[in-house]
């Protein structure tokens, strides 16, 4: 595993996310329910807490873009690029974008929104991309089952790492 | 007559291709700056595991095409 230069992460427990729109391919519920279990592999291994909040301050922002959509970092159309987050931080610190020219699911076909939004939220939590094959934070995507998904050692050891282990 | 391609050696798209892949996801710093494309293909290549040939063979490009997180894998 890796983390960011400087080793940037959340001084607090209590983290909030906003969505703040949605993609046409999964209806909300589905959106919500696969970003809730994203947000899910990382606090249960951490002391970290996730609340989703519908209006005002969010610590990480949500959101589907196609192409350039205001950070500099434009999506590149369908394939190759799907997403991006940013490292902790304030304002755009944190903040996780999904490319819309993909085709989001919940299953294996097309792309995973589930696998993805883990891997991202990794780095909105303060963890670089990993080389080892299987880790979640390995930088391409594979699909994996989303009801037997597990996160990998390399992972585990990167998260707490930088925040420690669930209190039992 | 155009001379026939070296195996490895990629076609002008590929390179590009390579080259566009390397400047996102493994840019070139003050430390780095230097290098060649072949040795930022073997930086690469190292990174995902592949067989370091410092060419732009049929594994490297298959991996270049795979769907992927688009933030960098080598940072400063």
């Amino acid at each position: 595993y890796a983390t960011f230069s400087g080793s940037p992460r959340w001084k607090k427990t209590l983290l909030t996310y906003k969505i703040v729109n949605y993609t046409p391919d999964l209806s909300q519920k589905k959106v919500d329910d696969a970003i809730r279990r994203a947000f899910m592999v990382w606090s249960d291994v951490t002391p970290l807490q996730f609340k989703k909040v519908f209006y005002g301050h969010a610590d990480i922002v949500i959101g589907f873009a196609r192409r350039a959509h205001g950070d500099g970092y434009p999506f590149d159309g369908r394939g190759n690029t799907l997403a991006h987050a940013f490292a902790p931080g304030e304002g755009i610190g944190g903040d996780t974008h999904f490319d819309d020219d993909e085709i989001w699911s919940e299953t294996n076909r097309e792309i995973n929104l589930f696998l993805v939004a883990a891997h991202e939220f990794g780095h909105s939590l303060g963890l670089d991309h990993s080389n080892v094959r299987g880790a979640l934070m390995y930088p391409i995507y594979s699909y994996v089952n989303p009801a037997t998904f597990k996160l990998s050692e390399d992972d585990r050891r990167g998260i707490q790492k930088l925040y420690g282990k669930k209190p039992s | 007559f155009p001379t026939p391609r070296k195996p490895g050696t990629p076609s002008s798209t590929g390179f590009e291709n390579v080259k566009a892949y390397l400047d996102k996801f493994f840019p070139l710093f003050t430390k780095t700056k230097h290098l060649s494309l072949e040795e930022r293909i073997k930086e690469m290549q190292r990174f995902f595991h592949l067989t370091v040939t410092g060419k732009l063979d049929a594994e490297t490009e298959a991996t270049i095409k795979r769907p992927r997180c688009g933030m960098p894998d080598i940072a400063e």
